[in-house]
């Protein structure tokens, strides 16, 4: 217990750590110092997988998922699929303070961030733009889907399932690992 | 994604994620980083742990929740997440994923999936043996 207290977290964010370090030291909580830990990050778009900006879906837009875990209460608040809140983890910890449930998601998740008095501003960037385009100009290159036509391997969609269903298809497809959750 | 574990002097654990996802996720695509037990765990009588990499493969076995469950039945942190990738690459041997776990202790380690693109992991540590955050890495297993 010398070693305590203890703030470690996933990839090189040194300036993630110092914040949730700095919390702790002034006399925050533990889920005090992850949310202010990751919001850093998020702030800086730690390797363009955090925050605004990165990571465009299908569509060129940035959505962001949070979550908070107090291990002394049990208590857990968290967001998937947020839209146009930069703040995502400020989010989480206001569903872990201010309501019962554990995860709010999408365009209700945003809803919920606004009432809480987050602003609501576009969180693609013109970097996440020429991400996007750029795929799109690769034929949608890679891409999540399987089994559907036109073939997802070569062309963008829309797409719909086939009459008759291959068979084959590997269920997993090698990520980027420089894009991931 | 960050994924980020804190203990405080008075044992009391916490984590978190954040994370704007894969990229080009079909539209409404969630995922391990909001899931508890998945993206991240904490439990006082045990410790917490954090995962990243393909959300989509480790949102199916929980892997926070299964390294704080090892860690409560006495394995050491290194122990715990190697555990826990070596479950997860059994049935995905090229799935990519890291994990990161502590205790109560405040002893601490990490795993994570050996790629031929993705060998060592590196994350983040500051203590009270420190006076800096520090850059470790591990070898993928």
């Amino acid at each position: 217990s010398s070693r305590l207290p203890l703030v470690l977290n996933t990839w090189s964010f040194k300036n993630a750590t110092e914040a949730a370090w700095q919390t702790l030291a002034s006399g925050g909580s533990a889920v005090d110092a992850v949310e202010n830990g990751c919001a850093v990050c998020e702030t800086e778009q730690c390797d363009g997988s955090v925050g605004f900006g990165g990571n465009p879906d299908e569509l060129g837009e940035t959505t962001l998922d949070a979550m908070i875990m107090d291990g002394t209460a049990m208590d857990v608040g968290a967001v998937g699929d947020l839209r146009r809140i930069k703040n995502a983890i400020g989010v989480a910890r206001k569903i872990l303070e201010h309501t019962t449930h554990s995860l709010l998601v999408g365009e209700s998740a945003t809803k919920f961030a606004e009432s809480m008095g987050f602003t609501s501003e576009d969180l693609s960037t013109n970097t996440s733009k020429a991400l996007h385009s750029n795929w799109l100009a690769q034929n949608c290159q890679p891409n999540y889907w399987r089994k559907v036509i036109p073939d997802p391997s070569k062309y963008c969609g829309p797409y719909k399932p086939p009459d008759v269903l291959k068979q084959g298809t590997s269920a997993y497809k090698e990520v980027d690992i420089h894009g991931h959750d | 994604t960050i994924g980020m574990v804190v203990i405080d002097k008075l044992r009391h654990t916490a984590a978190g994620t954040s994370t704007n996802g894969l990229k080009f996720k079909i539209p409404g695509r969630v995922g391990d980083s909001p899931i508890p037990g998945s993206g991240a765990y904490a439990d006082d009588m045990a410790g917490a742990a954090a995962a990243t990499g393909d959300g989509d493969i480790l949102l199916r076995f929980l892997p926070s929740y299964q390294a704080v469950e090892y860690m409560r039945k006495g394995d050491d942190p290194t122990i715990a997440c190697q555990k826990v990738i070596s479950r997860m690459k059994k049935y995905f041997p090229e799935f990519f994923g890291a994990v990161i776990c502590a205790n109560v202790t405040g002893s601490y380690g990490a795993a994570c999936n050996k790629l031929p693109t993705f060998t060592q992991f590196s994350f983040m540590v500051y203590n009270s043996l420190q006076n800096q955050p520090t850059t470790e890495k591990v070898d993928c297993i």
